[in-house]
């Protein structure tokens, strides 16, 4: 994250390679379940043996042994839906949630957050020297129509994808942020909103940056764990 | 620190049978330490060829033959590996071939062997016993001979010839950096033997086998698993962590590949990568984020190992995006200082999903077509039956559910779709796409009421986080 700073973000997990390496976030949407951006894997078919998500910390390099730390296997994949960019993880075993692990609200179906909303962005990616990558950062970014989003995006944003207000400082995800959540706050929860998509330029002062609407994919979210 | 287990080739999830009740394995021992005590009690004995590892009792069965014997079958097992004596199952010789037990009995001519216990047509001066190992017909080495096992020939001309079992080294060659290599050598270059790849001593490493399935880390092998320059393997001397092996390579790099070489390259790609990209040849040059990559020919800012003289194969031109280490995407290193690689996400994955021949309106509620394929091409599911998925949704209900055609009878708004017969993929989207000027209603209208109750709420301490910081 570009100009976030260290903060706590109970939902957002690290999506771990077979070598423990630090790939993409995610979001804890139930408790055996996280949603992350299709791009992160391979294949729609198996997740790769050996991957994990961890839980709980909030250094990039936990040290062994780190008390608040889960660990837990990938079990299961399910790609969403054509054009939706995501990917639902199934985890072997339910995580423990406490303090540091907590869910997120998913919003409901159709749901437009309004324009001006306040939210925020979580990940381990990162900072290009704005801040400690070794840490978990957050920034705060407010909601734009997608009307005006378009104005600069020239009309390439879809229906399925949100944007937060450009800045002329440059705040945003970045490498090793895709995959995890935008959350905003509604109602006195914080609700995911958005998932951070690869874009093409990382925290661009003055562009609006572009996630993937979850409101429009929540009824597949439900489908997929009930099934 | 070497481990008895260097002695043995492991087969997991799988029990050694025989067929004949006359021949009797060895008893279970139940609650041994573990795994290496049982190679430990299997590897001195002459009469023991193998045994079974009940990895959950930790179960001990010691068995004098293994899989090559006659009258045996391999069967697939829930709690048992099977652990067997490498000198009996190898199909290619370590040095002399001294110790090779395998079963071949012809030799290079194509001539049978003669039994070790026969003394026509040639007379000799062995007696076969457990310690030498001369059984039936096969090819062996009972005195160290240079030229490898070899036997007496049934045809009277021919007193005896070699065998022309090939050692290790020349059984497999090396394509590339060997990333693909299988073989059975398991020393390195400086002669040091391999540390079991499913052991974490002498040294404790990342590579567990149930993790890379893909590479086949097997017993003590040398293998390549994180794309270095040549396989290696770590070692079982405590003060040498990994060395490489010294393998026969196939071709040099740049000569013309026969087809067999061919067939083993991944389809290469130019506007969007496959899998994990190892086949993109396209020249896309910045990360995701729009950082220019470092040529793959500098060492600044980043020192790497990825000379592109030693990673032919690859494809290191310039300072394209690149996935010459097996990682998840193509990636590259950085021209930042701050960042040393990077994954170049833009890059679209190129779609697996089948080319759709009908479309749907709407939802797609009313389809009513034969197509019976979801969008990654996996037949459907008839919807009246049980498995491999349990449906919620059947004929008796709803009677537009006919044989394993793509409907929707949940009204799900990403259209028709199917349970599959993948059992890993209970459900998924059709090979369907909605119909051209067939827009769904815009959901961009004032927002709803929200209420939530449990999810979405923490703790916020502002002090908490800075002072865990310090």
């Amino acid at each position: 994250v570009v100009g976030g700073q260290p903060g706590n973000s109970p939902w957002t997990v690290s999506l771990r390679n077979r070598k423990g390496q630090h790939l993409c976030g995610g979001s804890l949407v139930k408790e055996q379940w996280v949603l992350t951006a299709r791009q992160c894997f391979t294949a729609c078919h198996a997740p790769p043996p050996g991957y994990e998500v961890w839980l709980g910390t909030m250094f990039q390099s936990p040290q062994p042994g780190e008390p608040d730390l889960q660990r837990i296997p990938v079990a299961r994949m399910v790609c969403g839906p054509p054009r939706s960019q995501l990917v639902l993880l199934k985890l072997e075993r339910p995580a423990a949630l406490n303090q540091r692990v907590a869910l997120i609200c998913l919003p409901p179906e159709r749901y437009v957050v309004p324009a001006g909303t306040k939210c925020e962005i979580a990940g381990w990616g990162e900072t290009l020297g704005t801040g400690d990558s070794r840490v978990l950062n957050v920034a705060l970014l407010r909601v734009i129509s997608n009307s005006e989003c378009n104005v600069k995006q020239r009309g390439r944003v879809q229906e399925n994808e949100l944007c937060t207000q450009s800045l002329m400082v440059p705040v945003g995800a970045c490498e090793g942020d895709y995959g995890g959540p935008l959350s905003c706050f509604t109602h006195d929860c914080w609700v995911l909103e958005g998932i951070i998509i690869p874009n093409r330029v990382c925290a661009r002062p003055g562009w609006p940056a572009v996630f993937t609407r979850i409101s429009m994919f929540v009824d597949w979210i439900h489908k997929v764990i009930q099934l | 620190q070497r481990s008895q287990l260097n002695d043995f080739q492991v087969l997991r999830g799988t029990e050694l049978q025989h067929l004949l009740h006359a021949r009797e394995p060895g008893t279970w021992q139940e609650n041994v330490t573990n795994v290496e005590e049982c190679a430990g009690q299997c590897g001195p004995l002459l009469d023991c060829r193998a045994f079974h590892y009940n990895v959950s009792t930790h179960g001990c069965q010691l068995l004098p033959w293994t899989q090559y014997s006659l009258h045996t079958r391999l069967r697939r097992s829930g709690h048992c590996d099977l652990f067997q004596k490498k000198d009996y199952v190898r199909n290619c010789i370590m040095d002399n071939g001294a110790r090779y037990r395998g079963t071949v009995a012809t030799t290079t001519d194509g001539l049978p062997c003669q039994h070790w216990r026969h003394k026509f047509p040639v007379d000799h001066k062995y007696t076969p016993t457990l310690r030498n190992g001369l059984e039936e017909n096969f090819c062996r080495n009972p005195e160290g001979d240079a030229r490898g096992p070899w036997c007496y020939t049934t045809d009277p001309v021919r007193r005896f010839q070699s065998c022309g079992i090939k050692s290790c080294r020349e059984a497999a060659c090396v394509w590339c950096n060997g990333e693909d290599y299988r073989g059975l050598v398991d020393r390195t270059e400086s002669g040091r033997e391999c540390q079991r790849w499913d052991l974490q001593h002498p040294h404790p490493h990342p590579f567990e086998p149930s993790k890379f399935l893909d590479k086949s880390l097997d017993d003590n092998y040398c293998r390549n698993p994180d794309s270095s320059e040549r396989p290696w393997c770590y070692t079982t001397d405590p003060q040498v962590e990994r060395e490489f092996c010294d393998l026969l390579s196939c071709g040099v790099p740049g000569f013309p590949l026969g087809p067999e070489a061919q067939s083993r390259q991944e389809a290469t790609t130019l506007n969007c990568f496959g899998g994990k990209g190892e086949g993109y040849r396209g020249t896309a040059n910045t990360t995701t984020a729009g950082v220019p990559c470092q040529r793959w020919d500098a060492q600044s800012p980043h020192q790497h190992r990825f000379v592109p003289e030693k990673y032919a194969c690859k494809d290191l031109r310039e300072n394209f995006c690149r996935n010459p280490d097996g990682s998840e995407a193509p990636w590259c290193f950085t021209s930042r200082a701050g960042m040393r690689k990077a994954f170049c996400y833009q890059v679209p994955r190129c779609t697996d999903d089948v080319r759709p021949l009908e479309c749907y309106h709407g939802a797609g509620e009313q389809y009513r077509g034969s197509v019976s394929k979801t969008r990654k091409g996996v037949l459907c599911q008839p919807w009246s039956a049980k498995t491999p998925h349990k449906p919620q949704f059947t004929p008796a209900q709803h009677t537009e559910l006919e044989a394993n055609y793509c409907r929707n009878p949940d009204r799900d708004r990403h259209g028709p779709w199917c349970y599959t017969t993948d059992p890993g993929t209970p459900f998924d989207y059709c090979a369907l796409p909605r119909c051209a000027h067939d827009q769904p209603p815009s959901i961009l209208e004032p927002p709803d009421q929200v209420l939530f109750e449990e999810c979405g709420l923490r703790l916020d301490r502002p002090n908490y986080w800075r002072s865990k910081m310090r």
